[in-house]
């Protein structure tokens, strides 16, 4: 299928199962196709990607609304896989502040690829302020959840998968690295530990998961080497 | 350029065996 016919889908107002097969379909057509493909499919096909993640994430949830909305974060890291695709992606307002809203611990899985792909993005050295900008998206969705803005990172460190602690400690690595102020280090961490992740760490150390180990050596290094600069 | 792929692959592998946290 061409880009333009799966643009010409996302614009039919397809629901439930319907969509769902349409995104998995997209998703591998932006994983295999060339660059040139991802390129036609464009602008356009990103906004109707991100209008409908958005419509999804205020409807009611329904266990097919969640699948369809995780085929839409994969379709995005497709999509970003390339510098075009990127660049669209960070070029539109909506990207990143979309994607923090898919860091929902109620879907772990969605969960995990939403806080891989903010990780990768925060660590992106342009443009500039790619960092602040995902700070921002998480602060203002906290603001309108009413919850502390690390709070989803947290109840993630809690759950049972593995994987999503791992991916947890990967945005919090990223976020703490990627910050160029000493002082602000440090205050995103003891942000973090005060909110809970002082007592969550005892427990995430006595897993033995190579993964997990990885993101906890950088975790600690990152203190020591802010606290000998102190 | 633009044909540059894996960009993110890439990414999410630097972060995942800690080489994007490596200081300079």
């Amino acid at each position: 299928k061409s880009a333009m016919m799966y643009i010409q889908e996302l614009k039919a107002d397809y629901r439930d199962s319907q969509l769902l097969s349409c995104l998995e379909s997209l998703r591998v057509s932006l994983n295999n196709n060339p660059v040139s493909w991802v390129q036609n499919f464009g602008d356009e096909g990103l906004a109707l990607l991100l209008n409908l993640l958005r419509k999804l994430q205020e409807e009611e949830c329904t266990p097919i609304g969640t699948k369809c909305q995780h085929e839409i974060i994969r379709c995005l890291k497709a999509f970003m896989n390339n510098k075009h695709g990127l660049k669209s992606m960070l070029e539109s307002p909506e990207g990143i502040p979309l994607l923090t809203r898919a860091i929902n611990p109620k879907v772990p899985h969605m969960m995990v690829d939403a806080v891989k792909l903010i990780s990768a993005i925060s660590i992106l050295e342009r443009p500039e302020n790619l960092h602040e900008r995902v700070l921002e998206a998480i602060t203002e969705e906290a603001e309108k959840q009413d919850t502390e803005r690390f709070q989803p990172l947290l109840t993630g460190m809690r759950s049972s998968s593995i994987a999503l602690k791992s991916g947890c400690m990967q945005l919090i690595n990223a976020l703490i690295s990627r910050a160029e102020e000493l002082d602000f280090r440090i205050h995103i961490r003891s942000e973090l530990l005060r909110l809970g992740l002082r007592d969550q760490l005892k427990e995430v150390r006595k897993i033995e998961n190579e993964e997990l180990k990885v993101q906890l050596t950088v975790f600690d290094e990152q203190a020591e080497d802010d606290s000998e600069d102190l | 350029e633009d044909d540059e792929t894996g960009i993110m692959d890439g990414l999410l592998e630097a972060l995942q065996s800690g080489a994007a946290f490596r200081r300079k």
